[in-house]
């Protein structure tokens, strides 16, 4: 499914160059839930980037279904984005315009694919399992930190990618918000056999874990190999 | 020193009223370390940013050492908020178009009172103590989550405020750099007597709290009684 070789990232900062990543490797088979663990600064959203086709690689290999990534054109990598991947950002990059339906709805309208009934229909399952029925005509500006969160969360899950890249999902969540999150996702996991990469620091998301690749210092530290299922 | 008596907060939302905090009573003594704890959209980023005269209560009373803060102007309330507190937002806010040490530096400037030597080093010393001193001249951008998250933490810091309101400051933060902030922040409380009050989710940051003030859906729900020191 996503085999990462020999993945370095380099920035540039002034004369100086900062090695976020010095030579990833690491294979993620069809349909597993895998966390990425390691310290603030260790590499996790540049490597989370690099697999979702956001950021390239200063050098090495991503392939996605065996497809190299580096060969595509622009155009080819939208296209893969938004039909199979589904990214929520540290960040949660709403658009602040929109509210929490028109933001959820939003990359099902790209893909163009759906009548209106179905796209609906689809929207307002997920803003009910993620707790925000009764928001949905807010803005981002208009909503906790953690409401935020969880509409870059339904908005990934929208149009059920293959792959799915959650940067610290939970952050801004109760325990018990966070919990009903991930056991979401983890049928998701089962029913769709879509693969879920997180990144995190909360030992709860690591209870749903099959798997956990540790990141220190731009390195991978303890490549298990991945679990067959 | 901060005392709240019968808090509500509105927010219209069209034709609808959203009432985020619902009559909140209670005090905060000097020097105390004050966890506030909720479920995602509880009201806790609005409990703080009344404290922190950030937003204006719709009805109620918020007493600084005595002051009301209803009767200030905004020029005397702009100098409360520098002089007297510091606050770390949910969401960081920090100024894009300047670096690490800059961003820090900021509150020091504004207040003119020291000389720029002393500056200097007030500033390198926050930057060490959050385990940035690689960072320096990194912007924002430049930045991973939690490094933002620690220069947002150090710029509340750096006047050394005598209230001091963090808004989920661990969230992006691995459990051991997450502790090491939290031991920062304690010693800080027990050297200065500063006043800490904290919105968490994390229970890490629960162990070092004097008191835990629980809200749900916009109440204060268990009142304790303000610990003596
Ligand atoms: N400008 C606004 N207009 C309408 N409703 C708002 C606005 N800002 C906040 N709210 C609502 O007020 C409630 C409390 O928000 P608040 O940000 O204080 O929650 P919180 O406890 O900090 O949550 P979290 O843990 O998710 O950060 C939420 O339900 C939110 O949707
Ligand atoms: N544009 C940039 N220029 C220079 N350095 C950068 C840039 N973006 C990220 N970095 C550096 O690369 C390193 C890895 O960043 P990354 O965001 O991947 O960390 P992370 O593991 O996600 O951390 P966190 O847990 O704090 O979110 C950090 O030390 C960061 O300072
Ligand atoms: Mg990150
Ligand atoms: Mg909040």
């Amino acid at each position: 499914q996503i085999e990462i070789t020999q993945v370095t990232k380099n920035y540039r900062l002034g004369k100086t160059t900062i090695q976020a990543l010095k030579g990833v490797n690491f294979t993620v088979e069809e349909g597993e839930f895998l966390s990425v663990v390691g310290a603030s600064g260790s590499g996790k959203t540049t490597l989370l980037n690099i697999i979702g086709c956001i950021d390239a690689a200063s050098e090495g290999s991503v392939k996605i279904d065996g497809i190299e990534i580096k060969r595509l054109n622009d155009n080819e990598l939208t296209d893969l984005r938004l039909r199979k991947i589904g990214f929520i950002f540290q960040t949660f990059n709403l658009i602040p315009v929109l509210n929490v339906f028109e933001n959820i709805e939003f990359p099902l309208l790209l893909m163009n694919h759906l009548p209106k009934k179905a796209v609906v229909s689809r929207v307002n399952a997920l803003i009910e399992q993620v707790g925000l029925t009764d928001f949905v005509r807010h803005k981002p500006a208009e909503l906790s930190g953690g409401q935020r969160q969880r509409v870059a969360i339904a908005r990934s899950l929208v149009t059920n990618p293959a792959i799915v890249l959650a940067d610290e999902p939970t952050a801004n969540l109760d325990t018990e918000t966070g919990n009903s999150i991930l056991a979401l996702m983890k049928a998701i996991n089962m029913r769709e056999k879509s693969t879920f990469i997180f990144s995190t620091h909360d030992p709860e998301v690591l209870k749903y874990a099959d798997r956990i690749v540790n990141i220190r210092d731009g390195r991978v530290v303890n490549p298990e190999p991945p679990v067959a299922l």
